[in-house]
Protein backbone atom coordinates (compact mmCIF):
# COMPACT_ATOMS: atom_id res chain seq x y z
CA UNK A 1 0.00 0.00 0.00
CA UNK A 2 1.15 3.55 -0.60
CA UNK A 3 2.16 6.02 2.35
CA UNK A 4 -0.67 7.53 4.38
CA UNK A 5 0.12 11.50 3.45
CA UNK A 6 -2.58 11.83 1.99
CA UNK A 7 -4.27 11.34 5.13
CA UNK A 8 -2.25 14.35 6.73
CA UNK A 9 -3.83 16.42 4.06
CA UNK A 10 -5.89 19.47 5.06
CA UNK A 11 -9.49 19.41 4.48
CA UNK A 12 -9.34 22.35 3.41
CA UNK A 13 -7.62 21.90 -0.06
CA UNK A 14 -9.96 19.10 -0.72
CA UNK A 15 -13.59 20.79 0.37
CA UNK A 16 -16.06 22.14 -2.19
CA UNK A 17 -15.91 25.73 -1.78
CA UNK A 18 -19.01 27.78 -0.12
CA UNK A 19 -19.80 29.55 -3.51
CA UNK A 20 -20.49 25.92 -4.87
CA UNK A 21 -22.47 24.97 -2.51
CA UNK A 22 -26.28 24.85 -2.76
CA UNK A 23 -28.35 25.87 0.54
CA UNK A 24 -30.83 27.36 1.94
CA UNK A 25 -31.46 30.29 4.31
CA UNK A 26 -33.06 30.21 7.54
CA UNK A 27 -36.59 31.89 7.03
CA UNK A 28 -37.28 29.65 3.63
CA UNK A 29 -40.46 27.48 3.81
CA UNK A 30 -40.13 23.55 2.59
CA UNK A 31 -41.46 24.49 -0.71
CA UNK A 32 -38.63 26.75 -1.23
CA UNK A 33 -36.28 23.72 0.11
CA UNK A 34 -37.67 21.57 -2.01
CA UNK A 35 -37.76 23.35 -5.46
CA UNK A 36 -33.73 23.98 -4.74
CA UNK A 37 -32.96 19.97 -3.52
CA UNK A 38 -34.63 19.42 -7.21
CA UNK A 39 -32.72 22.28 -9.36
CA UNK A 40 -30.02 21.59 -7.70
CA UNK A 41 -30.69 17.52 -8.09
CA UNK A 42 -28.96 17.07 -4.55
CA UNK A 43 -30.41 14.73 -1.52
CA UNK A 44 -29.30 17.11 1.58
CA UNK A 45 -28.00 20.47 1.43
CA UNK A 46 -26.48 22.70 4.66
CA UNK A 47 -29.31 25.66 6.16
CA UNK A 48 -27.31 28.81 7.01
CA UNK A 49 -27.96 32.08 8.64
CA UNK A 50 -27.95 35.67 7.09
CA UNK A 51 -24.37 35.59 8.37
CA UNK A 52 -23.53 32.70 6.49
CA UNK A 53 -23.08 30.45 9.67
CA UNK A 54 -24.74 26.68 9.45
CA UNK A 55 -27.58 25.99 10.95
CA UNK A 56 -28.44 22.68 10.20
CA UNK A 57 -29.28 20.17 7.27
CA UNK A 58 -32.23 20.06 5.17
CA UNK A 59 -33.01 16.76 2.70
CA UNK A 60 -35.42 15.62 0.82
CA UNK A 61 -36.65 12.85 3.64
CA UNK A 62 -36.68 15.30 6.22
CA UNK A 63 -39.01 17.45 3.72
CA UNK A 64 -41.66 14.34 3.19
CA UNK A 65 -41.42 13.53 6.60
CA UNK A 66 -42.61 16.87 7.96
CA UNK A 67 -45.74 16.97 5.47
CA UNK A 68 -46.40 13.06 5.74
CA UNK A 69 -49.93 13.01 6.99
CA UNK A 70 -51.87 9.65 8.04
CA UNK A 71 -52.99 8.76 4.32
CA UNK A 72 -50.85 10.70 2.21
CA UNK A 73 -48.12 13.41 1.45
CA UNK A 74 -49.69 16.37 2.04
CA UNK A 75 -48.29 18.31 -0.51
CA UNK A 76 -49.90 21.78 0.05
CA UNK A 77 -48.44 21.82 3.63
CA UNK A 78 -45.43 22.79 2.34
CA UNK A 79 -45.37 26.52 2.06
CA UNK A 80 -46.85 26.28 5.63
CA UNK A 81 -43.55 25.00 7.25
CA UNK A 82 -40.17 26.57 7.43
CA UNK A 83 -37.00 25.11 7.22
CA UNK A 84 -36.20 25.75 10.82
CA UNK A 85 -39.09 23.46 12.07
CA UNK A 86 -37.99 20.50 9.89
CA UNK A 87 -34.07 20.68 9.39
CA UNK A 88 -31.69 18.39 11.68
CA UNK A 89 -30.01 21.13 13.63
CA UNK A 90 -27.78 18.18 15.10
CA UNK A 91 -25.12 18.31 12.68
CA UNK A 92 -20.80 17.83 12.97
CA UNK A 93 -18.61 19.88 11.56
CA UNK A 94 -15.21 19.91 10.56
CA UNK A 95 -12.32 22.93 11.07
CA UNK A 96 -10.85 23.89 8.14
CA UNK A 97 -7.38 23.01 9.19
CA UNK A 98 -8.60 19.43 10.14
CA UNK A 99 -7.31 16.12 8.50
CA UNK A 100 -8.60 13.69 6.32
CA UNK A 101 -7.86 11.12 8.94
CA UNK A 102 -10.15 13.25 11.10
CA UNK A 103 -13.26 13.02 8.62
CA UNK A 104 -13.05 9.60 7.82
CA UNK A 105 -14.66 8.23 10.98
CA UNK A 106 -17.36 11.11 10.34
CA UNK A 107 -17.82 10.21 6.89
CA UNK A 108 -18.81 6.66 8.01
CA UNK A 109 -22.24 7.92 9.34
CA UNK A 110 -22.27 11.48 7.06
CA UNK A 111 -22.26 11.79 3.08
CA UNK A 112 -20.89 14.97 3.47
CA UNK A 113 -19.38 16.89 5.86
CA UNK A 114 -19.69 20.34 6.64
CA UNK A 115 -16.26 22.73 7.31
CA UNK A 116 -16.00 26.08 8.79
CA UNK A 117 -13.67 28.76 10.11
CA UNK A 118 -12.66 30.08 13.03
CA UNK A 119 -15.31 32.44 13.11
CA UNK A 120 -17.68 29.83 12.63
CA UNK A 121 -18.46 30.59 9.64
CA UNK A 122 -19.38 27.87 7.08
CA UNK A 123 -16.77 27.76 4.41
CA UNK A 124 -17.42 24.33 2.41
CA UNK A 125 -18.28 20.92 2.09
CA UNK A 126 -15.76 18.03 1.79
CA UNK A 127 -17.73 14.63 0.18
CA UNK A 128 -17.76 11.01 0.50
CA UNK A 129 -17.13 11.39 -3.74
CA UNK A 130 -13.43 13.34 -2.93
CA UNK A 131 -12.27 11.35 -0.08
CA UNK A 132 -13.06 8.07 -1.83
CA UNK A 133 -11.23 9.50 -4.80
CA UNK A 134 -8.36 10.09 -2.66
CA UNK A 135 -8.33 6.57 -1.16
CA UNK A 136 -9.08 4.85 -4.53
CA UNK A 137 -5.62 6.40 -5.66
CA UNK A 138 -3.62 6.11 -2.21
CA UNK A 139 -5.09 2.33 -1.22
CA UNK A 140 -3.92 -0.23 -4.25
CA UNK A 141 -2.07 -4.03 -4.29
CA UNK B 1 -0.49 1.50 7.14
CA UNK B 2 -2.30 -1.76 7.69
CA UNK B 3 -2.05 -4.66 5.00
CA UNK B 4 -4.21 -4.60 2.06
CA UNK B 5 -5.79 -7.85 2.52
CA UNK B 6 -9.46 -6.26 3.04
CA UNK B 7 -9.42 -4.88 -0.82
CA UNK B 8 -9.50 -8.86 -1.26
CA UNK B 9 -12.80 -9.65 0.53
CA UNK B 10 -15.65 -11.01 -1.17
CA UNK B 11 -18.07 -8.26 -1.49
CA UNK B 12 -20.77 -11.17 -0.79
CA UNK B 13 -19.56 -11.00 3.08
CA UNK B 14 -19.61 -7.15 3.25
CA UNK B 15 -23.68 -6.80 1.09
CA UNK B 16 -26.53 -5.73 2.42
CA UNK B 17 -28.96 -9.01 1.73
CA UNK B 18 -31.83 -8.48 -0.43
CA UNK B 19 -34.50 -9.32 2.54
CA UNK B 20 -33.08 -5.93 4.10
CA UNK B 21 -33.22 -3.88 0.70
CA UNK B 22 -35.74 -1.19 0.48
CA UNK B 23 -37.05 -1.17 -3.30
CA UNK B 24 -39.87 -0.74 -5.71
CA UNK B 25 -41.54 -2.49 -8.44
CA UNK B 26 -41.74 -2.56 -12.24
CA UNK B 27 -45.45 -1.39 -12.78
CA UNK B 28 -45.45 0.68 -9.64
CA UNK B 29 -46.11 4.33 -10.03
CA UNK B 30 -44.18 7.42 -8.30
CA UNK B 31 -46.53 8.45 -5.71
CA UNK B 32 -45.98 4.22 -4.46
CA UNK B 33 -42.40 5.15 -4.92
CA UNK B 34 -42.15 8.02 -2.93
CA UNK B 35 -44.32 6.56 -0.01
CA UNK B 36 -41.50 3.83 -0.19
CA UNK B 37 -38.87 6.03 -0.15
CA UNK B 38 -40.25 8.49 2.43
CA UNK B 39 -40.94 5.50 4.88
CA UNK B 40 -37.70 3.70 4.17
CA UNK B 41 -36.00 7.43 4.59
CA UNK B 42 -33.54 6.31 1.92
CA UNK B 43 -33.15 8.91 -1.05
CA UNK B 44 -32.44 6.31 -3.71
CA UNK B 45 -33.91 2.04 -3.93
CA UNK B 46 -33.62 -0.71 -6.72
CA UNK B 47 -36.13 -1.08 -8.58
CA UNK B 48 -36.84 -4.67 -9.64
CA UNK B 49 -38.65 -6.90 -11.95
CA UNK B 50 -41.09 -9.91 -10.74
CA UNK B 51 -38.29 -12.49 -11.33
CA UNK B 52 -36.13 -9.73 -8.91
CA UNK B 53 -33.82 -9.09 -11.67
CA UNK B 54 -32.27 -4.87 -10.96
CA UNK B 55 -34.31 -2.85 -13.49
CA UNK B 56 -32.97 0.24 -12.32
CA UNK B 57 -32.72 3.12 -9.66
CA UNK B 58 -35.48 5.29 -8.42
CA UNK B 59 -34.16 7.92 -6.28
CA UNK B 60 -36.13 11.61 -5.15
CA UNK B 61 -33.79 13.91 -7.50
CA UNK B 62 -35.70 11.55 -10.21
CA UNK B 63 -39.39 11.56 -8.82
CA UNK B 64 -39.55 15.29 -8.47
CA UNK B 65 -37.33 15.95 -11.91
CA UNK B 66 -40.73 13.79 -13.45
CA UNK B 67 -42.98 15.83 -11.79
CA UNK B 68 -41.80 19.37 -12.16
CA UNK B 69 -43.76 21.41 -14.21
CA UNK B 70 -42.58 25.31 -15.85
CA UNK B 71 -43.50 26.87 -12.20
CA UNK B 72 -43.66 24.66 -9.39
CA UNK B 73 -43.81 20.84 -9.11
CA UNK B 74 -47.08 19.32 -9.90
CA UNK B 75 -47.77 16.69 -7.40
CA UNK B 76 -50.99 15.41 -8.81
CA UNK B 77 -49.12 13.73 -11.18
CA UNK B 78 -47.13 11.19 -9.21
CA UNK B 79 -50.08 9.02 -9.65
CA UNK B 80 -49.81 9.03 -13.22
CA UNK B 81 -46.19 7.71 -13.89
CA UNK B 82 -44.52 4.98 -13.61
CA UNK B 83 -41.40 3.75 -11.97
CA UNK B 84 -40.18 2.94 -15.13
CA UNK B 85 -40.48 6.04 -17.41
CA UNK B 86 -38.09 7.77 -14.70
CA UNK B 87 -36.12 5.69 -13.15
CA UNK B 88 -31.91 5.61 -14.19
CA UNK B 89 -31.80 2.36 -16.30
CA UNK B 90 -28.19 2.60 -16.92
CA UNK B 91 -26.60 1.39 -13.69
CA UNK B 92 -23.60 -0.76 -12.65
CA UNK B 93 -23.75 -3.94 -10.79
CA UNK B 94 -21.35 -6.31 -9.20
CA UNK B 95 -21.15 -9.66 -9.44
CA UNK B 96 -21.33 -11.90 -5.90
CA UNK B 97 -17.66 -12.70 -6.28
CA UNK B 98 -16.20 -9.61 -6.83
CA UNK B 99 -13.64 -7.98 -4.37
CA UNK B 100 -13.64 -4.49 -2.65
CA UNK B 101 -11.11 -3.25 -4.43
CA UNK B 102 -13.10 -3.99 -8.08
CA UNK B 103 -16.01 -1.63 -6.03
CA UNK B 104 -13.66 1.37 -5.04
CA UNK B 105 -13.82 2.92 -7.79
CA UNK B 106 -17.40 2.40 -8.73
CA UNK B 107 -18.78 4.23 -5.36
CA UNK B 108 -16.70 7.10 -6.38
CA UNK B 109 -19.80 8.00 -8.62
CA UNK B 110 -22.42 5.57 -6.89
CA UNK B 111 -23.37 5.94 -3.35
CA UNK B 112 -24.14 2.20 -3.57
CA UNK B 113 -23.82 -0.77 -6.08
CA UNK B 114 -26.52 -3.51 -6.59
CA UNK B 115 -25.21 -6.79 -6.60
CA UNK B 116 -26.27 -10.36 -8.63
CA UNK B 117 -25.66 -13.49 -8.81
CA UNK B 118 -24.76 -15.62 -11.60
CA UNK B 119 -28.43 -16.12 -12.66
CA UNK B 120 -28.58 -12.06 -12.82
CA UNK B 121 -30.78 -12.14 -9.65
CA UNK B 122 -30.73 -9.13 -7.43
CA UNK B 123 -29.03 -10.60 -3.94
CA UNK B 124 -28.20 -7.20 -1.97
CA UNK B 125 -25.94 -4.14 -2.41
CA UNK B 126 -23.04 -2.55 -1.46
CA UNK B 127 -22.87 0.99 0.18
CA UNK B 128 -20.11 3.60 1.10
CA UNK B 129 -20.08 3.40 4.22
CA UNK B 130 -19.76 -0.43 4.69
CA UNK B 131 -16.56 0.66 2.85
CA UNK B 132 -15.40 3.38 4.84
CA UNK B 133 -15.88 1.81 7.71
CA UNK B 134 -13.64 -0.52 6.65
CA UNK B 135 -10.88 1.76 5.05
CA UNK B 136 -11.34 3.45 8.38
CA UNK B 137 -10.03 -0.29 9.80
CA UNK B 138 -7.41 -0.36 7.75
CA UNK B 139 -6.17 2.98 6.72
CA UNK B 140 -4.43 4.69 9.66
CA UNK B 141 -0.85 6.24 10.97
N1 LIG C 1 -24.72 16.85 -10.05
C1 LIG C 1 -23.99 15.72 -9.82
N2 LIG C 1 -22.94 15.43 -10.61
C2 LIG C 1 -22.20 14.31 -10.39
N3 LIG C 1 -22.43 13.42 -9.39
C3 LIG C 1 -23.46 13.68 -8.59
C4 LIG C 1 -24.29 14.82 -8.76
N4 LIG C 1 -25.24 14.80 -7.80
C5 LIG C 1 -25.01 13.69 -7.08
N5 LIG C 1 -23.94 13.00 -7.54
C6 LIG C 1 -23.41 11.73 -7.03
O1 LIG C 1 -24.37 11.17 -6.15
C7 LIG C 1 -23.85 11.15 -4.81
C8 LIG C 1 -24.93 11.39 -3.80
O2 LIG C 1 -25.44 12.70 -3.96
P1 LIG C 1 -26.46 13.26 -2.85
O3 LIG C 1 -27.11 14.48 -3.42
O4 LIG C 1 -27.35 12.15 -2.39
O5 LIG C 1 -25.55 13.63 -1.61
C9 LIG C 1 -24.64 14.73 -1.71
C10 LIG C 1 -25.24 16.07 -1.30
O6 LIG C 1 -26.13 15.88 -0.20
C11 LIG C 1 -24.02 16.82 -0.81
N6 LIG C 1 -23.44 17.66 -1.88
C12 LIG C 1 -22.47 17.29 -2.76
N7 LIG C 1 -22.14 18.34 -3.56
C13 LIG C 1 -22.91 19.39 -3.15
C14 LIG C 1 -23.06 20.77 -3.58
N8 LIG C 1 -22.31 21.28 -4.56
N9 LIG C 1 -23.96 21.53 -2.94
C15 LIG C 1 -24.72 21.04 -1.93
N10 LIG C 1 -24.63 19.75 -1.47
C16 LIG C 1 -23.75 18.95 -2.08
O7 LIG C 1 -23.04 15.86 -0.44
C17 LIG C 1 -23.57 14.53 -0.64
C18 LIG C 1 -22.49 13.57 -1.07
O8 LIG C 1 -21.97 13.96 -2.33
P2 LIG C 1 -20.97 13.02 -3.11
O9 LIG C 1 -20.33 13.85 -4.17
O10 LIG C 1 -20.10 12.31 -2.14
O11 LIG C 1 -21.88 11.90 -3.78
C19 LIG C 1 -22.75 12.20 -4.81
C20 LIG C 1 -22.15 12.01 -6.20
O12 LIG C 1 -21.30 10.87 -6.23
N1 LIG D 1 -31.97 4.46 8.44
C1 LIG D 1 -30.67 4.87 8.51
N2 LIG D 1 -29.93 4.53 9.59
C2 LIG D 1 -28.64 4.92 9.69
N3 LIG D 1 -27.98 5.66 8.75
C3 LIG D 1 -28.68 6.03 7.67
C4 LIG D 1 -30.05 5.66 7.49
N4 LIG D 1 -30.49 6.17 6.33
C5 LIG D 1 -29.43 6.82 5.81
N5 LIG D 1 -28.34 6.75 6.62
C6 LIG D 1 -27.03 7.36 6.39
O1 LIG D 1 -27.17 8.32 5.33
C7 LIG D 1 -26.39 7.88 4.19
C8 LIG D 1 -27.06 8.27 2.91
O2 LIG D 1 -28.30 7.59 2.79
P1 LIG D 1 -29.10 7.64 1.41
O3 LIG D 1 -30.49 7.16 1.66
O4 LIG D 1 -28.95 9.03 0.83
O5 LIG D 1 -28.32 6.67 0.42
C9 LIG D 1 -28.33 5.29 0.65
C10 LIG D 1 -29.50 4.57 -0.04
O6 LIG D 1 -29.74 5.16 -1.31
C11 LIG D 1 -28.93 3.18 -0.23
N6 LIG D 1 -29.30 2.27 0.86
C12 LIG D 1 -28.60 2.04 2.01
N7 LIG D 1 -29.21 1.09 2.74
C13 LIG D 1 -30.32 0.71 2.06
C14 LIG D 1 -31.38 -0.24 2.29
N8 LIG D 1 -31.42 -1.02 3.39
N9 LIG D 1 -32.35 -0.34 1.37
C15 LIG D 1 -32.33 0.42 0.24
N10 LIG D 1 -31.36 1.32 -0.05
C16 LIG D 1 -30.37 1.47 0.85
O7 LIG D 1 -27.51 3.30 -0.23
C17 LIG D 1 -27.13 4.68 -0.05
C18 LIG D 1 -25.86 4.80 0.73
O8 LIG D 1 -26.06 4.30 2.04
P2 LIG D 1 -24.96 4.48 3.15
O9 LIG D 1 -25.28 3.54 4.27
O10 LIG D 1 -23.60 4.41 2.52
O11 LIG D 1 -25.10 5.99 3.65
C19 LIG D 1 -26.23 6.38 4.39
C20 LIG D 1 -26.05 6.29 5.90
O12 LIG D 1 -24.72 6.67 6.27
Amino acid sequence: LHSGEFLEMNVQELMIPSERVAHVQLGNNLEHALLVLTKSGYTAIPVLDVHYRLQGLISTPIVMDAILGLQRIEFDQLDQKKVEEAMNSSIPRLKANSTVQSSLALLIDHPFLCIEDDEEVFVGILTRRTVLQLLNNNVRR
